[in-house]
This record gives C-alpha cells, structure tokens and sequence, in this order.
C-alpha cells in the first residue's frame, strides 16, 4: 500500500480543510517549531485508529478537535481521511477489488465518532483490523515520534522485545 | 511462535550487525538475548562498539552515538520486514553532519520499496527528499501547508 | 522557609512571565501552585500560551515550544538567583534559527555576570562565544581539544 | 567565583593530561558525534563531588576511568582537577585568604579515592560544601545535561518544586 493523500480538518491546528498529497519515495515535512509538523503525524495515527490521547500528546481525545485560536472560534468536529492505493489487494474480499481504500475518522465534540470506509460507516475494529492487515498496523519501528529514538536504548530490555515480536 | 520470534531476532540480528558499522563506518554490535532459554520472555540486550573504541556499556555512549545505534536497529527490522511507510519526527536532531549523511543514504535505498516521511530541520536531509511540504503559521494557531514537488524543480 | 519558599516562587514567577514572551515574541506563561495552602508540599504547574494561540494543555505543544518553555523557566530562575556558572548541552537541538536567535541573545546578555559554558551542534550559537573548545577524536577513542580565542580572531 | 582551568586526565574519552583554560564570558564546546564534549561536563560535575554514577551515565563509578582504546591500554586512575578564583571569599576562614582555590579528585580503578582542596588532602564532603557556600553546588538548574531539557515540562508538578527550593 502507499498513501495517497491526506485530508485534515479541523484535527489540532489544521483548521480549514488541508489536502496533502503523496508521492512515493521520501516527503520531507518543515516548518518553524509549533507550525503543525507533528500534529500531520498524528492526524496519521488518528485516522489508522490510536484510541489512546496520550499517545497524541493529549489528555482526552477531544484534544484533537481544533480548539480555536485568537482570531478563529474553537470547531465542533476533528476530520481526517486518509486515501491509500491497495495494489496487493489486503483487507476483505470486498475490499479486495478497490484499488483505492479511504479511511475516514471523525470526532465530534459531544464525543460522538464517525468511521468510514471507502465512504462507507464501519466500526472502529474494521479500521484498526484494515491496518494490520496492511502490515501498517504494527506500529512500533514504522512511526519513531519526536524525542522518541532515545527510548530505544534506554528502555529495559523486556520492553525491547515487542520491535523484534511486531516483525515476526 | 517461539520458533518465529527466534527466527525473527536472527535475522534482525544478523542486518543489525550489517547496519551498525555501515552507519558508524565500522565497529560492531549485536543483540543478544537475556534469557536463551525462554523465548517467550526474554528481554533484548543491545551491544555497541563505535568503531576504534573499546567495548563499554551502552549508557556510556553520547547522545549521538546512541540516537545512531537506535537507528541502526530501526533500519534492521525495517529491511527484514519493511513496512509500507515509515515516519520518522525529527530523528535527525542529535546526529552531526556526517551522520546526517550517512543516515540520509540509507534512507535513498529503503525508500525504494517503502514510502518515507520525515519531519527534519536539517537541510541536507531535504536533499533526498522527491516531495517537500513545507508547514508555517502566518496566521497564528493555523498550520497551512505547500507542496513542492523537487523532481518537477531538478529536471 | 515557608516564606522564603514563597518569595522565591513570587520572583520567579514574575519573571518567567516576562522571559516566555521574550522569548516566543509574545504569548503569555506563568507558574502555579498546586497547593496554595500547603507550602511545604505543593507542586508546581507550569501554564503557557504561545502568541496568538489558545490556551491549551502544555503537553499539547511542539517539541520546540516545550524546550523553549523550559528554557524561560531556567532562565528565570538564573534571572532571580544566578549562579557561579551555567552549563548547557545542546539544549537548542530542538529549536528553529529564529528561536535559537532569541535563545543567544539572553545568553549574551546573562554571561555578562555569570559563565556560561554551551556544547552545540549549532553555528548561529558558535557565533555568540568568547572561546571556543574544538572537541575531536584524531585516534579513535582518544579526545583531543584545540582552544579558539574569539575576540583575539575578531579584533 | 569563575572556573580559570580544569585538568582531565584518565577521565572517561580523556586519556592523556588536557588542560582547559576558562575565561569569563561564553565557552562554545564543538565536535562530531562521540568525540568527548559531553564527557567535559561529566568531569565538571565529578570534580565537584557527583557521587552517583549514574548521574555521569555509568553503571559503577570505576566507569569514568578511561577503558582503554583499540590501540591504547585501559588507565588505572582518573584525576581531574579545577581551579577558580575566588573573589568573595567563600568557604572556611583558612580558604578565605586565597584568591584562587584549585579542587582535585582521583579515583583509583581498585577502588581508592582521593580528595584534595588547594593540594592538600581533604574528605568529599569538605569538597561538597565548598561548592555548596560558593552557590555553585544546587545544580539543578546551573547544569542542563543532552537531552534533559524536556524533563522539566513531563515531570510531576511535585518533583518540579526542587528547582524553586534550590533557588530559595
Ligand atoms: N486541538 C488543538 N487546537 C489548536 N491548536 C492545537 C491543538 N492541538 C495542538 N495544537 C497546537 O499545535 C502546535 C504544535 O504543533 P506541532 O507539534 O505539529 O509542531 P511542530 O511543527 O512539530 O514543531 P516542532 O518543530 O517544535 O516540533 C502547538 O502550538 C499547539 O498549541
Ligand atoms: N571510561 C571510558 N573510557 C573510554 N571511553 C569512554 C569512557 N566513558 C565514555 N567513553 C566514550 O566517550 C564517548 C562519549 O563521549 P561524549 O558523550 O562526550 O560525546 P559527545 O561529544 O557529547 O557527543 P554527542 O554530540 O553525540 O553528544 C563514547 O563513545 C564513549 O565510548
Ligand atoms: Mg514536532
Ligand atoms: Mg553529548
């Protein structure tokens, strides 16, 4: 699979809908300290099903709705979908024929959730099941968070265990 | 699954022993098991010997050092079991520029087979890039990305 | 030392909240007491809103803006109490030109009474020093050093 | 109180005497990855009394002495000494008198260790509290070490206040 385009609203500091669109090979993210590098990470991780706010750098999940700024109000909804070619065919066998996947989540204020697949509404399970079976889902030495390599050396070695579990 | 996880950690082992002096231009390390006899549980100790340095424990290493060891076994696991992507925020930051360089080449070569996005501040690194989104806040609080596409730029 | 814990809260307090903004060109921070009726015991949280965004928990922002915020927080404290001498290894390796800028330019004014003593990877930081210490490794494993005079170079 | 000098020798990546000449204003200490600049601030907070090893990255504190190389023997003894003036006239009445106090501290690989306060000999202790009077000694916010700037935001509000205490 390869990721082709992104599409984030309302996710952190990505207010108005953002499209970022994906070639293969290596795409380079810069930007100033706290312009939203991390945050296009997150929306990654999000959108492949992290239930977890802590891994996000937040405390609840409504963290990752847009929160407002000076000029703008705060959004009711966070939006990401992520759309990716599927050339080996993974996931069921509907989902066998597409040669495009879209994931789409979504987070509502009131705490509501929305998961779709190829526009589809699924259940969260479908989406994170999708990802393992795509080989993404074991996420462990495929997304290194900032400040994060260091951890590699310093953790115990029973915790170090799981990088070589997730290839095996 | 004994069997799977020890096959895995040989041949993790055996690419991380290939990566190590590649990335620090020679010297050696390994993984070793704490515990041979209970696959299920052991734990996974890390031995690095940057190159013309004697062997110490790995705490000794410097912030650089270590950062390029985590790599080094980062990069093994991923040539034995690539993944479609890998994302890497700012791995870069503790490396000087002939790390920098040398990380940046094996990058080039995985990225062949597998989609690479990496978050750097570093202009070299920017160098290998084919794609480059470029992220600021001219207004504040609001991200707003543009994408370059360098191939179209370079050819 | 109720008292004395409480004014040296209060002082520093008042100046971390001048440094952050001097420091991000703007925004507000402050510090606060998890238990303002318990001196002896109470912790501390540390508040921060970059310019122009809202306020928001603070394990929310950047790794840059979380490495800036420390960095007021030392500053201030330097500010109110300064010691003999300060010692900083690479804590600019996560912050951007335009904040390392600012970062250098406190420094400069602080080293007027204090030593400061900075290990770096950065040129820009390179540029605000008095000597500078060349640190290699000629004979692997063997550190040399090559001492650099700054103001016999310039003047 | 200014650092003028420190000697290193045997200490961890320095092998032969290297003498580091201060001057006030800012010190810059560059070099690639691995070639000795955080090992200088190592020896700084040796000499000063670092009783734990940990604190200078090493299991056992036989770990600072210079372990040999590929083609030079391991040492037998770590020595480093620091030499700073004196201007105000800390510590006891005798150092008083002296405008320059020099601080040595060796560490013999069987164990051994010797303490020396203007070259004659002395305890740890009296070198931890000279270094206490002179301000220097509550180094929590005085010394940053690689890596530890972030600590100061992912602590616990509790252990956060000894930055308050040690400037109080
Ligand atoms: N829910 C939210 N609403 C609005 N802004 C948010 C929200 N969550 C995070 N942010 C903002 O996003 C910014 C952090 O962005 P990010 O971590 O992507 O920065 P970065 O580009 O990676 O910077 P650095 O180079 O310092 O790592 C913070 O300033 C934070 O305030
Ligand atoms: N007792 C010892 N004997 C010999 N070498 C040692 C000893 N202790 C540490 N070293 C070596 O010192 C090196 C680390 O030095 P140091 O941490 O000062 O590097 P650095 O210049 O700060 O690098 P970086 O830029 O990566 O932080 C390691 O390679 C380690 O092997
Ligand atoms: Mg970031
Ligand atoms: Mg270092």
């Amino acid at each position: 699979m390869k990721i082709k385009r992104i599409e984030i609203i309302g996710f952190k500091s990505f207010v108005d809908k953002t499209v970022l669109n994906f070639e293969s090979g290596i795409t380079a993210i810069l930007g100033p300290n706290g312009c939203g590098k991390s945050n296009v990470i997150d929306a990654i991780r999000w959108v492949m099903g992290e239930q977890n706010a802590k891994n996000l750098r937040g405390q609840a999940m409504e963290d990752v709705i847009f929160g407002g700024s000076e000029k703008r109000r705060a959004h009711g909804m966070a939006a990401v979908t992520m759309v990716f070619s599927n050339p080996e065919g993974v996931g069921t066998t509907e989902l066998n024929q597409y040669s495009e996947i879209m994931v789409t989540r979504r987070l509502y204020r009131n705490g509501d959730s929305e998961y779709l697949l190829n526009k589809t509404p699924c259940r969260l399970k479908d989406i994170a099941e999708l990802f393992m079976d795509t080989g993404v889902g074991a996420r462990a030495y495929s997304i290194i968070e900032q400040g994060k390599i260091g951890m590699i050396l310093q953790s115990r070695p029973e915790d170090r265990r799981v990088l070589i579990e997730e290839a095996a | 699954t004994r069997k799977r996880f020890r096959e895995a950690f040989d041949q993790i082992n055996e690419q991380f022993k290939q990566v190590f002096p590649r990335l620090f231009v020679g010297g050696e390390a390994e993984l070793r098991l704490t515990d041979e006899a209970d696959l299920l549980e052991s734990g996974i100790d890390i031995i690095a010997q940057p190159p013309g340095k004697k062997l110490q424990n790995v705490g000794l290493l410097s912030g650089g050092e270590k950062a390029l060891t985590a790599v080094a076994l980062i990069f093994a696991i991923f040539l034995i079991k690539p993944s479609p992507f890998c994302i890497l925020d700012e791995v870069d930051a503790p490396l000087d520029d002939a790390n920098i360089g040398r990380f940046n080449e094996m990058v080039k070569e995985m990225s062949g087979e597998s989609q690479f996005v990496i978050i750097t501040h570093n202009t070299r690194t920017m160098e290998i890039a084919d794609t480059l989104f470029g992220v600021t806040m001219e207004e504040p609080g609001v991200s707003s990305l543009v994408a370059v596409r360098l191939d179209d730029l370079s050819s």
